[in-house]
């Protein structure tokens, strides 16, 4: 739907608009390869039964909100700690849950699980019989009691101190003998309480895993879209990437499709010989904390030309942040040098406060766009792929998809 | 702090080398 044209991309409109048939996937499915699809659109199969409507772009922006001020206020906290400060900072949550759905198994047998994968979160969990609170998902609960490879701990175990340090959250534990209790709340208020156990996941035929650390959820609220639960990507050490860490090195990789209608794929584990060139940037915990995937982004330009610098303290990458957010000033030059590069376009004033830079692309199936690219420490230059700049608010209305966050200094 | 969100990562492989303390990109992979 993309063709680039005296340095400027040519989108195709329809492209960004939701989907209502998913298209057959063009990636070359492999047993290493779990499929990804947009946690919103017509390839998460189970949307045909309609337990859940699909949110609206305003609702999804708010969505964002929630887990973007969870995120800086996470790691506000963490850096005023450090500085010995006190700020009234909301504590004791992690952020809100992603958008991009995959299968795993669970149990023995199998059962299959549409998960939400998320590199901000630590811990996996899916929804559990008995329950006493959920909400709707597609696919019949998790029965633990129907699988011979479930076990679950005291609260007096090794595995629920894990489960301590990886949450900050001190268990309550009135006798040895008590369950392990997790409970995590996101950024949205959304919650998922429960037994902490193990269990095996099976990714697929042959990566195996038994004694996987996991929450079986029997109180669960929150706008989940259906899914059965979380697949955690996150650092702590009760995440997926750390407790496969021994087959994996510690190494995965996923795309994320580019049309709500398409599907992408998440793999584990070094990756066979693929076409085309990896940039690699360095990877920077030190200024932020354990939790995230930090980068140094240095700047952006708009036609290989740079227009704003980021003096910030760091940047991080998120599978579950829709809307890139940037220092204030940062943002105000690219929006800028954006609107000068766009001005054959109508620009309208936006509905949604989150982003401020619109245009009514009506009678236009095609427009052509400059070219953003990402400039990080050690001049690596990423380029965005043209589905990657605009997000669709209706049919008529295409928004930049970047905003800015509220003040440098906040 | 500013996040790079996933409207900006679309098409683009991600890949997460913890060891390696590396995160690359590779375009239009999907």
């Amino acid at each position: 739907g993309t063709a680039t044209v005296s340095g400027h991309h040519t989108l195709q409109l329809s492209s960004l608009l939701p989907a209502t048939v998913c298209t057959h996937s063009t990636i070359v499915e492999n047993k290493k390869r779990l499929k990804v699809v947009d946690k919103h659109g017509p390839c998460f199969q189970l949307h045909k039964n309609k337990t859940s409507k699909a949110p609206t772009p305003a609702e999804i922006l708010q969505q964002d909100e929630y887990r973007v001020n969870s995120i800086q206020s996470h790691l506000s906290k963490n850096s005023i700690e450090t500085d010995a400060t006190t700020i009234p900072a909301e504590s004791g949550e992690t952020i809100g849950s992603g958008n991009y759905i995959v299968t795993v198994g669970l149990g023995t047998p199998k059962r299959d699980l549409s998960l939400i994968f998320d590199t901000g979160s630590d811990v996996t969990w899916t929804q559990c019989q008995p329950c006493n609170a959920c909400y709707k998902q597609n696919e019949p609960l998790f029965d633990p009691s129907k699988s011979t490879s479930y076990a679950s701990f005291s609260c007096t175990s090794q595995q629920c101190s894990l489960l301590t340090s990886s949450t900050g959250k001190t268990q309550s534990c009135s006798s040895p003998a008590s369950p392990c209790q997790y409970g995590v709340r996101y950024g949205d208020r959304s919650y998922t309480i429960g037994d902490f156990g193990k269990e095996r996941i099976t990714i697929n035929q042959s990566d195996v895993f038994d004694n996987f650390l996991f929450g079986c959820g029997h109180n669960n609220q929150g706008l989940f879209s259906g899914a059965a639960g979380l697949l955690a990507l996150g650092r702590g050490e009760l995440s997926f990437v750390e407790q496969t860490a021994q087959k994996y090195n510690r190494i995965f990789s996923y795309c994320l499709p580019p049309t709500s209608s398409s599907s992408g794929f998440l793999s584990f584990g070094k990756a066979d010989k693929v076409s085309g060139v990896v940039n690699y940037v360095q990877l920077s915990s030190a200024s932020l904390s354990n939790s995230f995937y930090g980068l140094q982004l240095e700047g952006i330009s708009i036609n290989e030309r740079r227009v704003s610098v980021i003096s910030s303290s760091g940047t991080i990458i998120d599978s579950g942040t829709v809307i890139t957010r940037l220092p204030a000033s940062t943002y105000r030059a690219l929006r800028y040098e954006f609107q000068q590069q766009m001005k054959q376009y109508i620009l309208i004033k936006s509905p949604v406060s989150l982003l401020d830079t619109c245009y009514d692309f009506s009678g236009n199936d095609n427009v052509e766009i400059p070219k953003l690219s990402l400039l990080f420490s050690g001049g690596t230059t990423v380029e965005l792929d043209s589905t990657g700049v605009f997000y669709a608010l209706s049919e008529s209305q295409f928004c930049l998809a970047f905003a800015g966050n509220s003040d440098n200094t906040e | 702090i500013a996040i790079l969100g996933n409207v900006q990562q679309r098409r683009l492989e991600v890949v997460y080398d913890i060891g390696g303390q590396r995160v690359g990109f590779r375009s239009a992979a999907c």
